[in-house]
This record gives C-alpha cells, structure tokens and sequence, in this order.
C-alpha cells in the first residue's frame, strides 16, 4: 500500500506538471484515504482532500470537487495547519461560485479577503491576492439574486475602504444605490466575468443576464409607484410577457413587494414602509433640512 | 447668501409631505 | 443640502472666473458655468460686477443667457431665442432639468402631458428616462413616477436662484408654517391639560368607590 500510494503521488505530480488536472486529481482519488497505513493521519486526510478538489477545480469540475471538499468538511474544523485551511476555504468559495450559489460564495471571497496575516506556513499572502478574493466577492454579489440579502452584503462591500479602488467599484456603487444599469455599464462588467458565469440558463437567459434583469427590475420598484408590462419591457429590454414572469416570481420569493394587475397589465410596486410611516419619514427629513438650514445660518453668523 | 435661500426655498416645497389617496385615507 | 455642498466649490470657482474676466472671456466662462454637469445656481456669478456691466455691450447675449439660467425655463428660451445665442446640448439639457425644479415648486404631482410639453418630449419612455437619469440620479430631485395615473409625485426638488419678488411669498409661506405651529403647540397644551384634569376625575372616583367599597365591608361584618 504505502508504494502504490508513493506511485499514485508521484504520477499525480506528473500529471500536474503536465497541466492534466483532473487525471492527476483521479490518481490521487485511488489513494484509499481510510487505510489504517502509518503517515495517513487526519492532516494527511485534509490536504489530500484539498489537493483534489483544487485540481477539478482547475478544469472547472466543480460536482468532483465538491465532493471531496465535502470530505474535507469534517477534518477541517480539527485541523490547526493554517495553509491547509486557507486552502479549503479558497476551494469552497470557487465551488460555490461555480454551481452558481453566488451569494454564499461572495461572503466566502470577502473572509478570504480580510486576511490579515501575509505569512501563513510557507505560503506568502500578498495583496494581489487579498484583492483578487475581495473583487470576486463584489463580482458575485452583484450576479446574486437580487433582494434584501444581497443588500446587506453589498452595504458591507461598499463601506469597504478597499472596494474603491477596485476597478469594478463603479458598477457595484451603482448596484448598491439601486441604480437602474444601462447596456454599456453591464457589457463592461461583462469583460471581467468567467464562462461559467456568463453561461446560458434554461430559460435562454445568462447568468448575467437574469441578474441585471433582476437588479434593474428592483431598482424601478424605487423609482415608480407602478408601470406596465410594455414599458416595464422596454426598460428591462426584454419582452413584456417575461418581464411579468420574472416580477411576479421576486414577489412571491419576497424579493421585491408589489402586485400584478393582469387585467390592466399593469405592476403595483409597494414599499416596504407603511404610508404612514414614509410620512414620518417624510417630516424627520422636513426636520433635519431645518436643522442644517439653522447650523449654516449660524455658521455665517446669522 | 444665495445658497441659504436656495435650501429654504426647497424646504419650503417639501410640505404637504405626501400628496396621494392611500396617504389621505391612511391619514384619515 | 447635498446640492449646495457639491455646487459650493464649482460656484466660488465661476465666481473667481467671472471676476477676473471681462467681455468675451467672460462669455466663455458664462458658457462653461451654463455647460457644467453639476452647478444649477447661477445668482452668485450673476452678482460680479464684470457680468452686470455686460448689459448693453456686444456681450449682453451672454448676460440674458445668464440670467434665464439662473430663473428661467426651457419654454422662455424657446420664446425669446432671437435674443439669447444659440444653446449646445448640455445647456439644453440643464435648461431642461431647471425647467423640472422650476415646475416642481408649483405642484407636488407633474402630470405627464405638462412634462413632456414643457420639455418638448414625445414619449414617456423617454420622459421617464429624463426623469430618472437626468433629474433622479443627478440628485436634484427626488419623487415617485406613476404610470397609471400618468404622473410625477415629487417627494424633494432642489432650490433655484430666487425669482425678484419671490422672497416675499417665501417669507409669507414661513409665516403660515409658523402661526400653524404655534396653534398645534396650544392645541398640544390644552389637550395635556384636558388629560391630567381627566386623569384627576378618575383617581378621585376611584376613590370613592374603593371608600364605599370598606364602607360596605364593614356594615357587612358588624
């Protein structure tokens, strides 16, 4: 066992060499990681699972290495090797990015990003990669779904210092003002993204796609009271009938509230404030332009 | 001092604060 | 507020401009000030000396484009064109955006059709996307757009420069806003004095109930 597992390594290192990832991944595979051979102890278990996953991961096979970062689920939280940490945690957020779960995997990225230590093991972390992590957690956040939680995620990206020096910060300060995004806007952001996340879906929109749709679906909740499907569709740039398909579907997940009128075609858009309350708020605003109107009188000696 | 009366002047237009039936019978 | 802030500067720096230039220079930098993406107040520039004595000289154009800028709207452009140089695009787009603060300190909610003739727009489309790039996203204005009903509701408009005469009705309209206050404030007073006199009846009927309530106990027992 322990020479076959010497040759699974070595062939394995071959093929790495060779830039055949997911052969090198299927040598390591038939290593039997549940021998009770002396070295194989649970670190050994972990960076083997690890080593696997991240060799899919470089032919973007992200089902054969979840299913080893899943093993490596339950050796990680006993392990204490920083590195190989690290290198679960990297995996993980690849692997959810890859299946699409783009929310999950942007607060995955943004951990990543907060680092502090730049010398972990033998492993140096510069801030390329810092930067790297924390640009794929807004690129992500932006191709979640639209809603209240991606929200909360976005105001934490955007009152993130470092986010401004990103080159997509343009973009994300436009999404988190809920800002309606034009053709230009998304096809550059269009440039930064990767294949799989600009893939087709089942309903012949991209990734991309259904999330701008979505984003810009949701900024007009904010700017209108109500609009009809045609013109909703030619806001959104696509057909009326789908634009009602994909409003009526964010209401009923409760990512966006508001009702359909079929009869006059028409989308009722509802705030998340009572009427009532959005006077209060109304008036607070009335008061604190007051306030400041009085403090600039008062600075000029008035 | 031009910019004060500006910002007194948009002050002065943001009441009545909403204008709309719901509001009106909310209100009500 | 916002608007202010971000206008001081460009204002202090047209102001400078504008005083240390005269005639055609001058005009440039009246073209630059009406041009730019950001200021929408024009009375401070309008108050250099140099800009005022443009009046009656080959210049005066530039003195009306000014001044129409800084009250006026798209529809008095249109009027009086023979006497103002012609417009470029970002000035048309300014005069557009003014004419919308201009309308809005009239009324609360813009019908459609009065937009799209006062700003010489065909379409809602394109009306609304006015609306929202130009005026929503520029900061100036804030509202809600109503298709069904075919309206602007206008939630907050940012301040023009103040129209001769206009000073008066602003005060007038702080007047209103103070005698109402004051009589909420005594309506507010007579009713906490209405509450505790309330609030008196009650504890002293309270306690003559619990007083005839011993009374009975005690002819009960004896």
């Amino acid at each position: 066992e322990e020479q076959a597992l010497t040759i699974r390594e070595k062939l394995a290192d071959l093929y790495e060499s060779e830039e055949q990832w997911s052969k090198a991944a299927q040598m390591l595979s038939g290593i039997d990681l549940d021998s009770g051979m002396r070295g194989i102890d649970d670190t050994y278990r972990l960076s083997k699972c690890v080593q696997i996953a991240r060799l899919y991961l470089e032919d973007d096979d992200a089902i054969n290495a979840e299913a080893f970062i899943n093993k490596a689920s339950f050796l990680v939280s006993n392990s204490q090797n920083e590195v190989l940490n690290l290198q679960y945690k990297v995996c993980y957020a690849r692997i959810l990015d890859l299946k699409r779960k783009f929310l999950e995997a942007a607060i995955r990225y943004y951990d990543i990003s907060q680092i502090e230590k730049r010398q972990i093991g033998d492993e140096e972390i510069d801030e390329a990669a810092l930067e790297q992590a924390l640009s794929a957690a807004v690129t992500c956040t932006i191709l979640a779904g639209a809603g209240p939680q991606r929200s909360r995620v976005l105001a934490t990206l955007y009152k993130d210092e470092r986010c401004s020096k990103l080159k997509i910060y343009p973009i994300l300060q436009k999404v988190y003002l809920e800002r309606i995004l034009r053709r230009p806007e998304i096809d550059a952001f269009a440039e930064e993204l990767k294949p799989h996340q600009k893939a087709f879906l089942p309903d012949n929109f991209t990734v991309l796609d259904r999330a701008m749709i979505e984003h810009n679906l949701l900024s007009a909740s904010k700017l209108y009271t109500n609009i009809s499907f045609d013109e909703l569709g030619t806001l959104l740039g696509i057909p009326p009938h789908k634009a009602e398909k994909i409003a009526s579907k964010m209401i009923y997940e409760d990512r966006m509230r508001g009702s359909i009128d079929q009869v006059e075609a028409m989308i009722h858009f509802e705030d998340d404030t009572e009427e009532l309350q959005q006077w209060d708020q109304q008036i607070v605003g009335v008061c604190q332009s007051l306030n400041n109107i009085l403090d600039g009188m008062a600075k000029r000696g008035f | 001092e031009n910019s004060l009366l500006r910002e007194v002047s948009s002050l002065l237009r943001r009441l009545p604060a909403i204008e709309s039936g719901k509001f009106q019978d909310d209100f009500l | 507020m916002d608007i202010e802030q971000k206008q001081a500067d460009l204002i202090e720096h047209f102001v400078k401009q504008a005083s240390l230039n005269k005639g055609s220079s001058l005009a440039s930098i009246i073209i630059e000030a009406t041009s730019n993406p950001s200021l929408f107040a024009f009375s401070e520039i309008l108050a250099v000396p140099n800009v005022a004595e443009l009046q009656g000289t080959e210049h005066s154009l530039y003195l009306n484009l000014l001044r129409l800028f800084a009250h006026g709207t798209w529809s008095d452009y249109k009027s009086s064109a023979g006497s103002l140089p012609p417009l470029v695009a970002d000035q048309i787009l300014k005069l557009k955006q003014l004419t919308v603060l201009t309308l809005a300190e009239t009324s609360k909610v813009l019908p459609y059709d009065h937009l799209m003739q006062e700003l010489d727009v065909t379409n809602v489309r394109e009306l609304e996307d006015f609306l929202i790039n130009e005026c929503m996203y520029a900061g100036i204005v804030r509202g809600k757009l109503d298709q069904f009903r075919r309206c602007f509701q206008v939630l907050f408009a940012a301040g023009r420069d103040l129209r001769p005469g206009q000073l008066s009705s602003m005060i007038q309209t702080m007047t209103n806003w103070l005698a109402t206050s004051d009589n909420l404030l005594l309506t507010i007073q007579e009713k906490i004095k209405w509450a505790d006199a309330m609030s008196e009846v009650d504890k002293k009927h309270k306690k003559e109930v619990e007083d005839r309530v011993e009374e009975m106990k005690k002819t009960v027992v004896s």
